[in-house]
Parts: C-alpha cells; sequence; structure tokens
C-alpha cells in the first residue's frame, strides 16, 4: 500500500503535509462513499 | 543571445527560490508570533492560579478530529511505541502550529485580518531584523489586493 | 543585456543568501525559545482552546502527543482510512478531548 510519511513529535513544521493529507482524505472519503453509504465529512475547524 | 536565455532561465529559477525561502522565513516567524503569544496569555492567566489538572495540552501534539460517528478501531502495542487506527469515515489531521493560528495566537497576520494594533505586537514578537517581514505578510495582502501593480523581480526578492 | 542580467543574477544571489541567515537564525531562535524553562511550562493549549475550535457536538477530537522522531504513516486515502503512528524513543499518548 503507499502511504505518506510524516515525522512527528518535533515542534512545528508540518503543517503544510497534514493539509495536503486532509485534502487527499476528504476527496477519496467522497470517492469511496459513492451510492448507498453516506460520507460524513470532519467538519472543518474554526478559526476565531 | 543563447547566453542571454540560460541567464534569464537562471534568474527565474532563482526568483522562485528565493519566493519559497521568503514564505518558509515568514512561516518560522507566524510559529514564533504565535508561540510567544500562547506562553503571554498562559503565563498572564496563571497569575489567578494554575490551570486544572489535566486540562492542558503541552505542545507539541497533533490532533486528528473526524465526525462524531465515526467509527474508529484502535490496536494499540503494549509498551504504547505503536498505534493503529482504522476509521470508517474521513478525518482530518492538525499541528498544533495550526490550531494555534486558529486561536488567533497568531494575530491574524496570515489571513490578512491582523489590525495595526496587533501588527505593532507582533512586530514586538519578532528580532529587529526581521520586523518589515512581518510587516511584508500584514502589507502583502494589500499587494493582493493591488495585483495591478507590477513589482520587479529584485523588489518582490 | 547579457551584463544586465549577470548584475541581477548577483543581486539575487545576495538576496538568497541573506534569506538562508534568516532563515537559519530564526530556526535556531525558535528551538532555543521552545527549550527555554520558563517558556515549556506555559506552552499549552486546554481542552477549552480545542472546544472553542472543534464543535464538540459534532467532532471527535483525538490528541496524540509523541516523541521527537515519531513516524506517522496515512494510507492511501482510496484503499482505507488508516493512521499508523510509530515511536522509537517513548511511549506515544493519545486521548480523547473531553467534550465538557
Amino acid at each position: 500500500r503507499t502511504r505518506i510519511l510524516v515525522s512527528i513529535g518535533e515542534s512545528f513544521g508540518t503543517s503544510e503535509k497534514f493539509q495536503k493529507i486532509n485534502q487527499m482524505v476528504c476527496t477519496n472519503d467522497r470517492q469511496l462513499k459513492r451510492g448507498a453509504e453516506v460520507s460524513i465529512a470532519p467538519k472543518p475547524l474554526k478559526r476565531l | 543571445a543563447q547566453e542571454c536565455q540560460n541567464l534569464e532561465v537562471e534568474k527565474q529559477q532563482r526568483i522562485e527560490r528565493i519566493k519559497q525561502k521568503r514564505s518558509q522565513l515568514q512561516e518560522l516567524l507566524l510559529q514564533q508570533i504565535a508561540f510567544k503569544n500562547l506562553v503571554q496569555r498562559n503565563q498572564h492567566k496563571e497569575i489567578w492560579g494554575p490551570p486544572s489538572v489535566n486540562s492542558t495540552i503541552q505542545l507539541p501534539f497533533l490532533v486528528i478530529n473526524t465526525s462524531k460517528r465515526t467509527v474508529i478501531d484502535c490496536s494499540i502495542s503494549s509498551d504504547k511505541f505503536e498505534y493503529l487506527f482504522n476509521f470508517d469515515n474521513a478525518f482530518e489531521i492538525h499541528d498544533d502550529t495550526d490550531l494555534l493560528k486558529r486561536m488567533g495566537m497568531s494575530l491574524g497576520l496570515e489571513t490578512g485580518k491582523c489590525s495595526s494594533e496587533d501588527l505593532r505586537t507582533a512586530k514586538s514578537l519578532v528580532p529587529k531584523a526581521l520586523e518589515n517581514y512581518v510587516t511584508d505578510m500584514y502589507t502583502k495582502h494589500d499587494l493582493f489586493l493591488e495585483s495591478s501593480q507590477t513589482h520587479s523581480a529584485l523588489d518582490m526578492a | 543585456r547579457s551584463q544586465e542580467l549577470v548584475k541581477e543574477l548577483q543581486d539575487l544571489q545576495v538576496a538568497e543568501q541573506q534569506l538562508e541567515s534568516l532563515i537559519q537564525m530564526c530556526t535556531t531562535q525558535f528551538k532555543l525559545l521552545t527549550e527555554d524553562p520558563e517558556n515549556k511550562g506555559s506552552a499549552y493549549v486546554t481542552c477549552q482552546d480545542l472546544r472553542s475550535i472543534a464543535d464538540p457536538s459534532e467532532q471527535l477530537v483525538m490528541v496524540i502527543k509523541a516523541p521527537p522522531e515519531t513516524q506517522m504513516q496515512v494510507s492511501d486515502p482510496k484503499e482505507a482510512f488508516q493512521i499508523a503512528v510509530k515511536s522509537t524513543q517513548g511511549p506515544i499518548d493519545v486521548f480523547l478531548c473531553p467534550e465538557e
């Protein structure tokens, strides 16, 4: 399986990687859940 | 003519690299401003006493959010060195920097919603040599608004 | 034109080197900032902060605290929504942000 690898546990510096992952996951969610199952995408976090 | 063409290509590549380095530097400044703001806020609150136990999450950390209706199958190794999560719905991953920005700790610099008062605060949180990069972030959003203006490559650099 | 370009390239090279040293300075400074014991104690967010961003009535918020160099693997979402987290320097803490 192809996997996206991220090193975590360091302070800061990984935001960009996660934005890409989130985009991929959410786009694929719609594809995976085509038809019967309802896709429940995570609600985007707020910005105060 | 050939030599000029090669130099033109090299110039564009260099300009591209400078743009990337500028945004990397601005990201570092945002992190520094957000971190200092968070520490100041917490130290200010701590005057009235420490936060209640188990209510704080020390940096650095990650957050994974998903719908409450998502079923998460989680396997954990006995020494807690390995976790495997299987979701039946989409999820999002955010790191602490992103959350601090969402909490407003970076004073809205990255979204162009920074007041002139906050700009002063932000500049006071970074070394003097870097203040103009903070001002750039503040004005950058104005620059995008005035997209008609053409800046020479060097100005942008 | 060629002489003009050579001059511009030299100026751009200086600008790029300046940026590199500023990035280096900022990175070092930030590391010192986050490792300063005085700051370390106050470098936290509260569950209340998380709840103000993620609506706890609809969202499940999982917090992962991992030692440095922990590897996170996210499977290709086309096949599964799977996240594997593997540490080599210590246990990983995972907890759910309480709803209230």
